[in-house]
């Protein structure tokens, strides 16, 4: 782990008497190490290691006793700093229903998150409406069915109209039959296929979106930059859901994700059932990136 | 004006930035980048293009070995078993193999080995249709090894050339999921009389050094013989299979390039090079 790697180098060090700058930027090397090793962003860990090095080179670390403790507390609250709170609060809206859209890269996990999205807000007492707005994908309204079917959560469909449409119809469903959330999933989507993008910003111009949440794949490696500020300048995302974190993956993107948008992570998802969703905790994340 | 550029730290530095940002992993791409500085001394290369171009037909060559066409049994059907973690894209990897084979001629049948996924059966149906080939399937539920079992038989009495096996998308690190896998791969290799044809584990362009975690512990549990690595049309560049190829010698077969049935290719190493450095 860093602290055994932080270690190794300090005891060395202390051997030596006083830590010295140039001692600093070996174990800063180790962290950079790491942190790459970990899937963060290229440019990311460069500032990361900025912002660390200017404390790690002051006199707390120096004259510590325990110099590699001393790293490893600045690394970790630099890390949560750049992770943000872990607020996991969704926008209601004032007149119901609220809308949630989800977005996000092929397989990157959004049928299953809607699912698990329903059953937490009918959890807090909500009535909510799935949406099937996945008109690319064989069998992708069959899928979002038998979630729902599992969960007694209702499912609108149109079958394979126009996205945007659909979004309306259910829109108007929910408002009928007093729901009061409808999430849309959506088919996955390239950033950088022109049409597809165009798809997402008519439905989302369709209806009155109150949560846009992008759905991100944790062992998504350095192109979780590109694609996560392609969405974001598209789109009015509102925050993230980070999925499959039930995995070994050590989820850099997480920091990438959030250091390059400035927006939040909202949820996680730790596994393939409907009860596995939680909300962020960036503490827990930072722990897990440093691994 | 690019290539009279001379050979300096800041040129090393961009070509680790590069790589890493291709998701080469930091050990690959500091051990590449050594080698570089190493032959440009040696070989007196004399200015940033000779370097790049240097850098450049080292890892062709790095890809070109174990390069090689799907593998052909000397008696029919070829079995090939498809694994990977949740969403990679083994199911239309699947369907666009089998097209691409069906139109050299070979008679395919498709075992529906997913049985726990929503719609897992549906998806892969629908694909069968769309394609022209049969699916092998049960309820959903049912024993995966023994969807395998019934699609081998099937493949026999209608003399079928290939069988592709879709299974559950399963995270390496669930020992149950793992256990189940080795029991299909077992089915297989009793029914065959030796091990499917080809194990393909299928891996997301977009994923970072997790895939290298993927590939060890899927070639333990079931002796993966080749990557599919699929969506190669987005923005990521896929460099995890550098480390893959060189640490654990499995080689690229193919790539998906898209979601319809014509977007896949065979592994073409000079392209996916030209593709890391534009
Ligand atoms: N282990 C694990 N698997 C997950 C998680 N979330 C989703 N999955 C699995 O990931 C795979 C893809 O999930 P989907 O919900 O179909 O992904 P999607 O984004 O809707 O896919 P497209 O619609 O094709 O873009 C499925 O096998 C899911 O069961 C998670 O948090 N953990
Ligand atoms: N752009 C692009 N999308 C792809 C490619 N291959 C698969 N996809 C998409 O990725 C998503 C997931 O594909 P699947 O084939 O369902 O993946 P899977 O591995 O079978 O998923 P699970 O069975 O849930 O584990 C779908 O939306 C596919 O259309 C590709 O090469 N390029
Ligand atoms: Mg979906
Ligand atoms: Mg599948």
């Amino acid at each position: 782990s860093l602290t055994d790697r932080l270690q190794g180098i300090f005891k060395g060090l202390r051997n030596r008497g006083k830590l010295t700058e140039p001692d600093v930027n070996d174990a800063l090397r180790q962290v950079r190490l790491a942190l790459l090793e970990a899937d963060v962003n290229f440019r990311v860990v460069k500032e990361l290691i900025a912002a660390i090095k200017q404390r790690a080179i002051g006199q707390e670390v120096l004259q510590s006793l325990t110099p590699e403790q001393h790293v490893i507390k600045i690394v970790h609250e630099e890390m949560t700093k750049l992770l943000g709170e872990g607020e996991a609060k969704l926008q209601i809206a004032a007149k119901p229903p609220t809308v949630i859209m989800l977005v996000g890269l092929q397989g990157s996990g959004k049928t299953t998150q809607a699912g698990k999205l329903a059953l937490y807000l009918r959890k807090q007492g909500k009535r909510p409406l799935l949406a099937a707005l996945d008109v690319h994908r064989p069998a992708a309204i069959k899928q979002l069915q038998v979630v729902g079917a599992g969960l007694d959560i209702p499912v609108f469909t149109l079958g394979e109209q126009d996205p945007a449409q659909i979004a309306r119809a259910a829109v108007s469903h929910a408002e009928s039959h007093t729901l009061d959330v409808v999430i849309l999933d959506t088919a996955g989507r390239l950033h950088v296929d022109d049409q597809m993008m165009a798809e997402a910003k008519r439905i989302a111009a369709a209806v009155t979106v109150h949560e846009t949440l992008l759905v991100v794949d944790a062992m998504t490696g350095q192109d979780a930059v590109n694609m996560a500020e392609a969405f974001t300048e598209a789109l009015p995302v509102d925050g993230f859901i980070l999925t499959k974190l039930d995995s070994d993956t050590r989820g850099g993107a997480a920091i990438s994700i959030r250091a390059v948008t400035g927006r939040p992570i909202k949820f996680v998802g730790v596994g393939e059932k409907m009860d596995a969703l939680e909300v962020f905790h960036p503490d827990r994340m930072a722990n897990r990136i440093l691994g | 004006l690019m290539s009279r550029r001379g050979i300096d730290d800041e040129l090393f530095e961009e070509l680790e930035e590069l790589l890493v940002r291709a998701d080469v992993s930091i050990h690959t791409t500091t051990r590449l980048v050594e080698e570089l500085r190493e032959a440009a001394r040696r070989e007196k290369l004399r200015d940033a293009e000779g370097v790049r171009a240097y850098l450049r037909q080292e890892l062709v060559n790095l890809l070109m070995e174990g390069h090689r066409p799907l593998t052909q049994p000397p008696t029919p059907p070829a079995v090939y078993l498809f694994v990977g973690v949740n969403g990679v894209g083994k199911t239309t990897s699947i369907a666009k193999l089998a097209h691409l084979l069906k139109r050299r001629r070979q008679k395919v049948l498709l075992a529906a080995a997913d049985t726990f996924r929503a719609a897992a059966i549906d998806q892969l149906e629908v694909w069968g249709q769309r394609v022209g080939v049969d699916v092998i399937r049960q309820k959903e539920g049912s024993d995966p090894a023994a969807v395998v079992f019934d699609a081998l038989q099937a493949a026999r009495a209608r003399r079928a050339d290939v069988v592709l096996v879709d299974t559950a998308g399963r995270l390496h690190t669930k020992t149950n999921l793992m256990e189940e896998l080795r029991k299909v791969h077992r089915v297989i290799e009793r029914e065959l009389g030796r091990p499917p044809d080809e194990t393909l584990l299928v891996l997301d362009a977009t994923t970072g050094q997790n895939a290298v975690s993927q590939a060890r512990t899927f070639k333990d549990a079931v002796n993966v013989t080749g990557l599919v690595l699929a969506k190669l049309d987005g923005t990521a560049k896929g460099g995890n299979i550098l480390t893959i190829q060189n640490e654990l010698k499995i080689p690229i077969l193919l790539v998906g390039t898209g979601e319809q049935l014509d977007a896949i290719e065979e592994f073409n190493p000079k392209q996916f090079v030209d593709a890391l450095f534009a």
